[in-house]
């Protein structure tokens, strides 16, 4: 099969500063009943127009500064086409997946499946559950890979390896964190 | 003097007065959070009764997209709302809140679905959230900047937090070093948003970099025309560069901007909480002069702004010195090492790495783009 993103990395986010809560913790492989819900990005065409547009439309100097477009128009630029659309219906049809649904720009199609079947659709994923705190999160600690057919017709699939964003940002303890940096204090002198 | 940054000092600072704020009605700003992040509404109608007396302002959020959980606030959360609606007073504020309820969805991915399937949306977004670039495919972010180009092409502006770790850090194989740039930050097609703190912590005075500030180069996108020159310019100015073996000096460059990021007042769960700090709190505030600058184009029968960075590049660039306070002192973290013991860029005139192109002052900022 074809691996769509063999560079991403898996690896729970680094637990924050020890003052803080502990970071994210594997508790077992998920129920094969368990329900995951994936977003498949489809590949989107006129890449190259789109930059073009978004120039013309940001640049001051440009006849078309100012002149967006609309969703609807955003869509008929980027839309896939009827044979992605199909190939990826079709294969996702044929693993009994049919609790879909897309976006207006149809380049997103978000589908709900028990695990099991998401392990036969994308081989090599296997869904674990990770917690941390209150929250819980289910991610495949393996690459998981598609049929080469749809190579050409899908950037990547999301809800297997990426973990909750952490946040880039406000801290109100910078003073502790600073100790560690060797930086000095701020703030609360 | 003054205890710490509040709405009045941050508007004092860039030169924002009472009648700085909006008034049409078909302007709109947003902030997005991640996470069970949430806001309390009680804390922001707290925060306006402690701190905005001096300017118009509302104490609601008009819309929240997602879903609103009902536990503690976040501290984040709060921060964003009432940061991005003192810059941006008087303006709709929209809350996007992706908890990620699902939980196999990837929380910043569903918040890109919810751009891709709302056909109407606030001109102006904010966003502090940020990878490591390498921790990330290369499909998934050429993919996501594809994204920030749909959004662009409809006239939205989006800017991310640089982050809060300086050029960052990243042991390679064989045991050297090299900075570590962040993604979305390092998206050509966002504004990038690095802190800033006082001169003097106590006084509104000038600005030097906060060391926190999160800059430098992209390893995977290359640099857009729109900062070449910019960039050019400071790679061949700078008096001191890190060795060239830490940083990518052909790719995306960033931030953009800056604003003061240390040492702000946040009401949460209703307890004012002095000393927050980071560059989530600078974005929030040049999101919301953004979006006032919307509201006089608006007013003016003018379209929105867009994806700013062509359009500050050529202000900034082009002599229009009274729209950005450059900063041109202090620098940001990087690696502790031998080679670089601890430092990454420096601030200097005109763009850097560390800062942008600078701070705002907002009337010569709002001079600049609201001419044709």
């Amino acid at each position: 099969g074809h691996a769509p993103e063999p560079d991403q990395l898996f690896r729970p986010p680094s637990p924050p500063p020890p003052q803080r809560a502990p970071g994210w913790t594997h508790s077992g492989r998920v129920d094969p009943r368990h329900g995951v819900q994936l977003t498949f990005a489809l590949r989107q065409r006129g890449a190259q127009r789109l930059a073009q547009i978004v120039d013309a439309v940001s640049d001051p100097r440009s006849p078309r500064y100012g002149q967006y477009l609309s969703l609807e128009q955003v869509r008929d630029l980027v839309q896939p086409s009827p044979t992605t659309l199909l190939t990826v219906l079709k294969w996702l049809q044929g693993h009994g997946v049919e609790n879909c649904q897309s976006v207006t720009t149809r380049d997103f199609v978000e589908c709900h499946m028990p695990a099991s079947t998401a392990e036969r659709l994308l081989p090599g994923a296997e869904f674990h559950r990770f917690v941390k705190g209150q929250q819980s999160t289910v991610r495949s600690p393996r690459p998981y890979t598609v049929p080469d057919e749809l190579a050409q017709h899908l950037d990547f699939v999301s809800g297997l390896h990426r973990f909750p964003p952490e946040r880039r940002g406000s801290s109100s303890t910078r003073d502790t964190k600073d100790v560690g940096s060797g930086q000095p204090p701020r703030g609360v002198a | 003097f003054h205890l710490g940054v509040t709405p009045s000092i941050l508007r004092k600072r860039y030169n924002m007065t009472a009648g700085d704020v909006g008034v049409v009605a078909n302007n709109s700003q947003a902030c997005a959070q991640f996470l069970e992040q949430y806001f309390h509404q009680a804390d922001l109608a707290e925060f306006m009764q402690l701190f905005g007396s001096s300017f118009a302002h509302r104490s609601q959020v008009d819309r929240v997209v997602g879903h609103q959980g009902r536990g503690k606030a976040g501290l984040e959360a709060s921060l964003d709302v009432e940061y991005i609606m003192s810059t941006g007073a008087n303006i709709s504020t929209w809350v996007f809140s992706n908890s990620g309820r699902h939980e196999s969805q990837e929380p910043f991915l569903a918040w890109l679905l919810l751009l891709s399937n709302m056909s109407s949306l606030p001109w102006v977004h904010t966003v502090s959230y940020g990878d490591d670039e390498d921790s990330l495919s290369l499909a998934y972010m050429e993919r996501v900047n594809l994204e920030f180009m749909k959004a662009a092409a409809r006239g939205l502006t989006i800017l991310f937090a640089s982050g809060d770790d300086g050029a960052g850090c990243r042991r390679v194989p064989g045991g050297n070093h090299t900075f570590r740039p962040s993604f979305p930050a390092s998206s050509p097609y966002v504004t990038t948003v690095g802190g800033t703190s006082f001169k003097n912590p106590f006084l509104v005075t000038a600005e030097v970099t906060d060391y926190i500030s999160g800059g430098g180069f992209s390893n995977v996108f290359p640099m857009p025309q729109y900062q070449a020159a910019a960039v050019g310019r400071f790679l061949r100015s700078a008096p001191k560069l890190p060795p060239g073996s830490y940083f990518n000096r052909s790719g995306r460059a960033y931030p953009d901007v800056a604003a003061l990021s240390d040492n702000y007042w946040v009401v949460t769960n209703r307890v004012p909480l002095p000393w927050v700090s980071g560059t989530s709190a600078s974005t929030p505030v040049v999101g919301g002069m953004v979006a006032l600058i919307n509201d006089r184009r608006l007013g003016r029968g003018l379209p929105p702004l867009g994806f700013l960075n062509p359009a500050l590049y050529r202000l900034a660039g082009g002599g229009h010195s009274d729209a950005i306070y450059d900063v041109t002192h202090g620098c940001h973290l990087s690696c502790l090492d031998g080679t670089v013991q601890g430092q990454g860029f420096c601030a200097g005139p005109a763009w850097d790495p560390v800062t942008g192109w600078g701070t705002p002052n907002f009337p010569g900022l709002l001079r600049a783009l609201l001419a044709p």
